[in-house]
């Protein structure tokens, strides 16, 4: 079926989140179906570390605020990580 | 700071310009690099030569998507640049994305801005999370002009570098916290039901049924106003508040700030022996906006557009001992005076002080 509107945002939501969290928080993505959901709380965890480091509501959860900071214009260095 | 500590092991570090943006004159992107150095090296033992040799210290360049550092730019927006922590070959360099609209003002992405943020990696500092800090990660406009390196960046490089050799340290601006007892205000103006608190480069954002306030750049709403507004007050009739800055004001309204502002504050009936105005607001049920310079007060008709006869009066004749007045505002009926770190309430109605309380009661604390 066409994807609807809402699940297509879904999907856009999780890859702005996914990539972000890869290139400034060292998440690492293991697509493998068997350990989906060790990965699922790795990104959540990911995402904790974000919201902390902004000062953000550390909710685990892509909410406005996060996706907003997400989405601003900033230096492509790692917040967390050595940059070499 | 970067894991593992790294750090120039010479204070005297050479950078070489690889190429160059064609969104800027030439000219223009060799002053934004050279005065991005400056920024560091002006509170470090650091100093920087320019040079054409391949084995600079810093190289810095523009660079297209993948410009083969296992690190490729994604275009427009987004990653604006990096660069590398001290070391040989890449160690140090600093790459910008070519296709960002780079300039030397407050349009696109301020190239001066953002080469002073990645050299700072360049000399081995990481990202800070304060966010009036220059090693913040996201972008926020400051002109150049009126730069000066936040202290929480001057910490970090002078932890790595050591202090310069002088009696007087320089010291940078620190970010306000809501909830610091000894935060004091520039000004204060409610504007379209919210309240906005100035201080500084900084403005501090509170809406009446929101629980957090946010501390925002003024440049981020209005990238040419200056820092360091000394009264504001808004007219809510018309839409508009009203800022100023030693003997000029400017209008906004919203995001706008309409052709033909600054206009000297003489403009409004003010005598010439007037330098600046302390602080401002205006009562909107009678149309009167009240200014206060030093221990004195001027009263404004806004319908008139004229100052109202028999002033400059004492303030402490009609508002009480509130002292010099560093900002105002009026709700619900009442007015509210900062002096330092205190506030007083006061009823124009029964022309008293009702109460006193911390400048900080705003903001949930």
């Amino acid at each position: 079926f066409p994807v609807g509107p809402e699940a297509e945002d879904e999907g856009q939501t999780l890859n702005l989140v996914e990539t972000y969290l890869q290139n400034f928080y060292n998440l690492q993505i293991d697509h493998h179906p068997h350990v989906r959901q060790r990965s699922k709380n790795h990104l959540v965890e990911k995402l904790k570390e974000m919201q902390e480091f902004f000062g953000l509501q550390v909710t685990g959860k892509p909410d406005l605020e996060t996706l907003e900071m997400m989405n601003k214009p900033r230096c492509g260095v790692p917040d967390v990580q050595q940059y070499m | 700071f970067t894991p593992g500590n790294p750090k120039w092991k010479r204070n005297n570090l050479t950078y070489r310009i690889v190429n160059y943006t064609r969104k800027m004159r030439q000219t223009d992107v060799d002053e934004a690099i050279e005065k991005a150095l400056n920024v560091w090296s002006s509170v470090t033992p650091l100093t920087f030569q320019k040079t054409e040799d391949k084995d600079a210290d810093i190289v810095i360049s523009f660079a297209y998507r993948d410009h083969q550092d296992n690190s490729p730019f994604d275009g427009p927006n987004g990653q604006l640049a990096h660069a590398f922590q001290p070391g040989e070959g890449i160690g140090g360099d600093v790459h910008l994305d070519e296709e960002e609209a780079w300039s030397k003002d407050a349009r696109g992405y301020n190239l001066f801005i953002v080469v002073a943020h990645e050299l700072g990696h360049s000399l081995g500092l990481s990202h800070s999370n304060d966010p009036g800090a220059l090693m913040y990660p996201t972008y926020a406009y400051t002109d150049p002009n009126e730069f000066i390196l936040p202290q929480d960046d001057i910490d970090g490089i002078q932890a790595i570098y050591g202090q310069i050799n002088a009696a007087v340290q320089p010291t940078g601006p620190k970010t306000p916290q809501a909830c610091d007892p000894n935060l004091t205000f520039d000004a204060i103006t409610t504007l379209r039901g919210e309240l906005m608190f100035f201080k500084g480069r900084y403005m501090l954002r509170k809406h009446p049924e929101r629980a957090e306030t946010e501390l925002n750049f003024i440049s981020l709403f209005w990238p040419k106003l200056p820092s360091g507004i000394q009264a504001a007050y808004e007219n809510v009739e018309k839409d508009e508040v009203l800022l100023f800055k030693e003997d000029k004001y400017w209008v906004i309204r919203g995001y706008d700030i309409p052709h033909g502002y600054p206009k000297p504050i003489y403009r409004l009936g003010f005598p010439k022996t007037v330098k600046r105005v302390n602080a401002a607001y205006s009562d909107e049920t009678t149309g009167k906006t009240y200014f206060f310079v030093a221990d004195r007060y001027w009263r404004y008709d806004e319908n008139k557009k004229s100052m109202d006869q028999g002033y400059p009066r004492k303030i402490v004749h009609d508002f009480g001992k509130i002292g010099r007045v560093d900002a105002a505002f009026q709700t619900d009926g009442y007015v509210y005076f900062f002096h330092g770190t205190t506030q007083f309430q006061f009823d124009p109605r029964s022309k008293r002080i009702v109460s006193q309380r911390k400048s900080i009661s705003w903001f949930n604390c």
